[in-house]
């Protein structure tokens, strides 16, 4: 028997937003630990890796390790029913056939519910090695979100540069080339508005915007992002959830043929 | 020109 209720359910409406444009069938992981997802889009370019604790939960039960095969639009569309202060209530038996899901909202007294047929999804599993990297940006995801969007008008590559003189995102097309500086920058009594860069060495990594693009989906969950690069590596772009998960995206990088 | 990369390239299956 898997049990789990979500005070705060918008957060997980937040994740599946996040993955919809990348992926259309996910496998949820439920463990005594956590909920986690592990999936690649189609063209196997991009994987996003999502943890969510089971501390964060309110009541967390998962007798027994299971997947939740679900659709993404489907789900999506069910979360579109959601009220922003709903309570999230997950249910699903060992057989995992079916998932329950409740949006329960103690003001206005409502309680929906649904039962999603599941599905069993035979997906692509990534070994993804704890890896030192040799740059680590922390920046308000904001930012991240503006500049990524702005630079799609000049191309459709983002050469994403850290050096000593901060982290450089250009992109050229036939109308020219634009670059965006960011420098560090901890001056604001806002933490989540500062921007810190930790360089081992300058690392230079070519990406395709799009898929920067699909990344930022992620934006509502934190309002910081943190980008980790190493040459010839893909890059790491996670949005910490708190002090309860995290939306991890990795992309692997265009190269000189 | 760039080439876009996948990433079994960087990764293992598991």
């Amino acid at each position: 028997m898997f049990e789990a209720r979500l005070a705060n359910g918008n957060i997980f409406k937040m994740i599946v937003e996040s993955i919809r444009e990348l992926v259309v069938d996910v496998n949820i992981d439920c463990s005594t630990e956590e909920l986690s997802i592990q999936c690649m889009d189609s063209a196997h370019v991009a994987l996003v890796s999502m943890s969510l604790s089971q501390s964060a939960f309110d009541h967390f039960r998962c007798d027994r390790s299971l997947s939740l095969g679900l659709n993404l639009p489907n789900v999506s569309k069910i979360f579109k029913m959601m009220g922003r202060d709903d309570t999230m209530v997950l249910k699903a038996e060992d057989s995992a056939d079916k998932l329950m899901l409740m949006f329960e909202n103690d003001k206005s007294g409502t309680i929906a519910d649904f039962e999603l047929k599941l599905m069993a999804i035979e997906a692509e599993q990534l070994g993804v090695p704890d890896t030192a990297y040799k740059c680590s940006i922390s920046m308000p995801s904001s930012e991240f979100q503006r500049i990524v969007r702005d630079l799609q008008v000049m191309g459709d590559t983002c050469k994403i540069s850290c050096t000593k003189e901060g982290l450089k995102f250009s992109a050229t097309g036939q109308i020219g080339t634009g670059n965006i500086l960011m420098r560090q920058n901890v001056a604001s009594e806002k933490e989540e508005d500062h921007v810190t860069i930790d360089m081992e060495e300058p690392v230079e990594l070519n990406f395709a915007l799009r898929y920067l693009n699909f990344f930022t989906k992620a934006t509502p969950l934190s309002p910081t992002v943190i980008l980790k690069m190493s040459p010839g590596l893909p890059i790491v772009i996670e949005y910490p959830i708190e002090q309860l998960g995290h939306v991890k995206y990795y992309l692997a990088p265009k190269m000189e043929e | 020109p760039l080439k876009q990369g996948t990433l079994f390239s960087f990764f293992n299956k598991h």
